[in-house]
């Protein structure tokens, strides 16, 4: 498919100039609502004195979520992507041009709120995170198993609310995750609670050092 | 785009093979884990008694959903899609065959969970209804706004779970969503505790008797 081939130049492309730049990006993915710009603001909170953080939004229309972070104190490139449902490498490489590599550790991409196509899109990206909230229920890595399968880490976001919800097993959650994903780390949290958020952040310095 | 000339022209084909057989077809869209099953295990125990009820089932992977709803007694064809985040109406075409149209009132179609693809693809439904959850937040209609626009109704699930969530405001999620979609009806329910359920039926009686 000449499509993802293309894509994959232009991932590679900006790659390389992050990599040239010592930047850690992240690509964060999720279904809509899974709290992904909850947790860049909880990140960011604990993060911003250690590092300088930069963040590429994407969604279909409005600036809701750029918004969020730049009040944070963090710049951030809303893109736009009108009908289409997952962010591609030409989109971020004109969002990186927005932006001052020089200054930049850590660059969050949060994707799309889609479950399925941002797993095949390479955006030049070093890590995948995906989210999974307990609200959504714990047999999606089975239903959806690509994006689980791109994973480097899954988070298991909103934890704060599992007392409230009868029918999320955590240990469901984590079965179905382990048979799409076996070696890959999972992680529960709460960015609201502060539940793993040390545990997240150890992760995000760890490969940050790893990528030096 | 000749990919959706294709698509719409079966689906035309098949809404009028479905209208032919007095049969009221419903594509249920929303995010991952919006309730969509959990809606029809609830429909299906209010209306099994009164309607012929038959579910064609969306997903990447599994015949999780389609398990939940033969277990409620009622016909289901389960479409593993692979990597497409949506149905189309070839898929759903092959389902009919499946499929005893001359005994059918109602057919529900549950599309892949996702808020942005199935808004373009016609599968030769008679109604759109699309799920927003609280628990996803209460700007999806302004952010995804394709498929709050393809909608002819828009229920807002799990409001059971309002007072626990302190920053989904059914105010808020009311004027996103009559901001892309003024003149489209919205309805909060729970399919857990039983609210709106009611004018749910009520909803589809309606369309059913309308559509004879
Ligand atoms: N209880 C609880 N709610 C959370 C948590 N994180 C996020 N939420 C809620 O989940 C909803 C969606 O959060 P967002 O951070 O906007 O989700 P998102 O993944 O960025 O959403 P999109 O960008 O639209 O796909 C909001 O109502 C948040 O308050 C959490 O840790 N606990
Ligand atoms: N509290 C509450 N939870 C609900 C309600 N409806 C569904 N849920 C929960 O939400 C989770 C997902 O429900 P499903 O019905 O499987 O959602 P779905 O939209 O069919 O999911 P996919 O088919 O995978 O996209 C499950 O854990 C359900 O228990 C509701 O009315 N209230
Ligand atoms: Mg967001
Ligand atoms: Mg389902
Ligand atoms: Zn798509
Ligand atoms: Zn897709």
């Amino acid at each position: 498919r000449t499509l993802l081939f293309d894509n994959d130049q232009q991932a590679a492309r900006n790659r390389q100039r992050l990599t040239k730049h010592n930047i850690t990006a992240i690509n964060l993915m999720s279904s809509p609502g899974s709290g992904k710009t909850t947790l860049l603001e909880c990140t960011i909170d604990e993060l911003l004195s250690r590092y300088h953080i930069a963040v590429i939004e994407g969604d279909l229309e409005t600036e809701n979520d750029a918004r969020r972070i730049r009040a944070k104190g963090v710049e951030a490139v809303q893109i736009t992507t009108g009908n289409a449902c997952h962010l591609d490498a030409t989109m971020v490489d004109s969002a990186l041009q927005q932006l001052d590599l020089e200054q930049i550790d850590l660059l969050f991409i949060e994707n799309v709120g889609n479950l399925v196509c941002p797993a095949s899109f390479d955006l030049g990206q070093h890590r995948n995170v995906t989210l999974l909230s307990t609200t959504e229920g714990d047999d999606k890595p089975e239903k959806y198993p690509l994006i689980f399968r791109a994973s480097d880490l899954l988070l298991i976001s909103k934890i704060d609310l599992l007392p409230l919800l009868d029918e999320f097993d955590l240990q469901c959650a984590t079965d179905s995750f382990a048979s799409v994903a076996a070696d890959t780390p999972l992680l529960p949290l709460s960015a609201k609670r502060g539940d793993g958020v040390a545990q997240w952040l150890a992760w995000l310095n760890d490969t940050h050092q790893h990528l030096q």
